[in-house]
This record gives C-alpha cells, sequence and structure tokens, in this order.
C-alpha cells in the first residue's frame, strides 16, 4: 500500500492511497495477476455510513469486512491503513486475546471505531497513538487544516514515530509505503522513492487530486497487488474511488 | 515508458485524470450502511449483492490454508472452534459479522477470519 498527504501552498490538504493487497496467496499464470487480488475487486464497495439520514462517513472497504481500512469524515479528517510487518506481530496479539487479555482493540475495528465516533483530526490522533492494538499498523491520518497530515506508526502497545507535515519548513507532504520512516525500503519494493519522485516533479504549486492520481498511477507505486485508488478531498467532501489494472510488465508487488 | 527490468519503475505519469486505458479497471459502486438499523441487519442489503464473490475469495483462501494442511483440520477448526474460542468482539461488530454470515450462508468462523485477516497476514 502507498498512502500519501499532501498540502498545497493555500494550505489546503489532500490524501491519496492505492490500497495493496493480495501477496503469496495464489498466483495466476494465464494472466499474470495475484488471484486475492483479482477476487477484490469484485468485493471492493464504497460506504456511506448514515445515522438519521445523515452521512457519519464515507468509506471504501470489501464486502463482508465490517472494519475500515480505507475513509473520511466529511470536513473533519481523513484516515487510511497501511500493513506494518514486525517480529512482534499480530499473531502475538491473537494469542493474547486467546489466553483471556482482552485489552487491545482489532486493528480493522480501530478504524472504523474513529471513523464513527471521532470529530475531530486531534480526537482521532490521540486514539491512533496511544490506543493499544492487537497487530503493528501504520495509521495515516488528515485533517483539514494547514499542518494537519501524520503517519503514526505504531506498535501493539505504543507509537514509535508520529511524522507530520510541517510545510513551514518545506515538508508539503508525508510518504508511507510500508515501511518504517528511519529503515531503506526493500531494494526490490522501494515505491517510497518512486513516490517522492514524482511529487517533487508535481510541486507543490501544481499538486491536485490529478496529479495525485498520476503519482498513484506510476510503476511501482501503481502494481500487481493494487486493487484500487482512493483520493480524498476532506474540505470539499470529495472522495472518489477507482478500481485499477497493472498490464505488463508490472512488477508484482 | 516501462524500465524492462525489475522493478519496471516508470517516468512520473502525467494527465491520468480522468481514469480510463488499461491501468482502470472502473468505478466501485455506493452502498449506503443505515447505522439506526440493529447490527445484525446493517448489512443485509450489500451483502445479499456480494455473498457469491465473497463465497469465490473465501474457498481461495481455504485452498491457500489447506494447500498447507491437507487433512482440512485447519479450516474444520475454525468453523467449528474459532467462534467460541475468541469469544464475542466488542461493539457492534459480532453481531454485524452474525447477520453476514447468516445473510451470505458462510460459517461464521470463516466471517471473522475474514475480518481479524489483517491481524494473521502481519506474521
Amino acid at each position: 500500500c502507498t498512502s500519501v498527504i499532501t498540502e498545497d501552498k493555500e494550505g489546503h490538504l489532500l490524501h491519496g492511497r492505492n490500497m495493496d493487497f493480495g501477496v503469496f496467496l495464489g498466483w495466476n499464470v494465464n494472466n499474470n495477476t495475484w488471484v486475492v487480488t483479482e477476487e477484490l475487486k469484485p468485493l471492493t464497495v464504497n460506504l456511506d455510513f448514515q445515522r438519521n439520514n445523515k452521512t457519519v462517513f464515507k468509506a471504501s472497504s470489501f464486502a463482508g469486512y465490517v472494519g475500515m481500512l480505507t475513509g473520511f469524515k466529511p470536513g473533519l479528517f481523513s484516515l487510511t491503513l497501511n500493513e506494518r510487518f514486525s517480529i512482534n506481530g499480530g499473531y502475538l496479539g491473537v494469542l493474547e486475546w486467546l489466553l483471556g487479555k482482552k485489552d487491545a482493540m482489532w486493528i480493522g475495528f480501530i478504524t472504523r471505531s474513529v471513523l464513527e465516533n471521532s470529530t475531530s483530526y486531534e480526537e482521532a490522533k490521540n486514539i491512533l497513538t496511544k490506543t493499544k492494538i492487537m497487530a503493528p499498523a501504520y495509521f495515516i491520518l488528515g485533517g483539514n487544516q494547514s499542518g494537519e497530515g501524520c503517519v503514526i506508526t505504531r506498535n501493539r502497545k505504543e507509537s514509535l514515530d508520529v511524522y507530520e507535515l510541517d510545510p513551514k519548513h518545506g515538508r508539503w507532504y508525508v510518504v508511507q509505503t510500508n515501511y518504517d520512516r528511519w529503515k531503506n525500503p526493500f531494494f526490490l519494493d522501494d515505491r517510497r522513492t518512486p513516490a517522492k519522485m514524482c511529487l517533487n516533479h508535481t510541486t507543490q504549486e501544481n499538486v491536485s487530486i490529478e496529479t495525485l492520481y498520476d503519482v498513484l498511477s506510476t510503476k511501482p507505486v501503481l502494481n500487481k497487488l493494487t486493487v484500487f485508488t482512493t483520493l480524498i478531498d476532506v474540505t470539499k467532501g470529495r472522495y472518489e474511488t477507482y478500481l485499477r489494472d497493472c498490464p505488463d510488465p508490472c512488477i508484482g508487488w | 515508458l516501462a524500465q524492462h527490468a525489475p522493478p519496471w519503475t516508470e517516468d512520473c505519469r502525467k494527465s491520468t485524470y480522468p481514469p480510463s486505458g488499461p491501468t482502470y479497471r472502473g468505478p466501485v459502486p455506493w452502498y449506503t450502511v443505515n447505522l439506526d438499523l440493529p447490527p445484525y441487519k446493517r448489512w443485509q442489503e450489500l451483502m445479499t449483492h456480494k455473498a457469491p464473490m465473497l463465497k469465490i475469495l473465501v474457498n481461495s483462501l481455504k485452498n491457500v490454508v489447506n494447500a498447507f494442511v491437507p487433512s482440512g483440520k485447519v479450516i474444520e477448526m475454525v468453523d467449528q472452534k474459532l467462534p467460541e474460542l475468541l469469544g464475542n468482539f466488542p461493539g457492534p461488530f459480532e453481531e454485524e459479522m452474525k447477520g453476514i454470515a447468516a445473510v451470505t450462508d458462510i460459517p461464521l468462523g470463516e466471517i471473522i477470519s475474514f475480518n481479524i485477516f489483517y491481524e494473521f497476514f502481519t506474521i
């Protein structure tokens, strides 16, 4: 997965993401695709969660999955989740749960709860930074005003890093591609460098929903695992999700 | 142009929006989830439409598991023991997953596994 939050010269925020999933779960040699990735595409849905006939939040998910991995609260904040791999992983959280220690939140459910119940960027950030969770994760959270964009790097019990936009010092975007910011990505899975290179080519003056889609359409940011691309403009209430394909030559992840 | 060697990076794309061409599979349909409904009933409309696709995906994941454990014991344990082992999930999620299992006629253990896949997959 690749998640990006940008801030233009006017302090306007955008949030984009490629949902990549299904690696190593079966490869279709006839058409060079991942089996699970292809089967997730017809299950992908946009959801408008309503109470009293009013939108509470909107999200993109897979039918049958009640947690949320991509969504936004119009006018308030946007949230995407990227997977984090760690030895101290989710299976330890599951083991603790099975042994009766049920004080951690399941990943899909905490993001759903934040989207459903939080009413501000700061409140959401506080919950995502402090709540004990079942597995390590990256939360990419965007707000509705200048500087409100961050990548929260989590292990199960605490936050390792909160990396925020800092437009005054030239940090007008944050990019997350399933690797800790302070480590180099695996050389055969470096989506960070192309994403940052294309954002720099775009420049802050020209960043927009359209140019953000260009970045998320550039290989290997777009790859064989990419199920969908989502573009979010919190303050304008604009939310778009598109199913993707990656024609050969295209890397598998 | 994409490099013709892994990882096939390409020059930064331009003017790809609005989406079209070979990298665009299509739009994503919208559904409303009514939070005023009891959790058990919230996903009824959506899952009635999507049950066949979900069954295909769940079967693919079962094939992966059975490839490692041909006896089928793991799937049997998921279907018969997992809901009891994990106990109740917080908030509306338990009832929502039970409602999805009922509408799709997929065992609850398999619906739960699909919903906690993230925790297992970080292995």
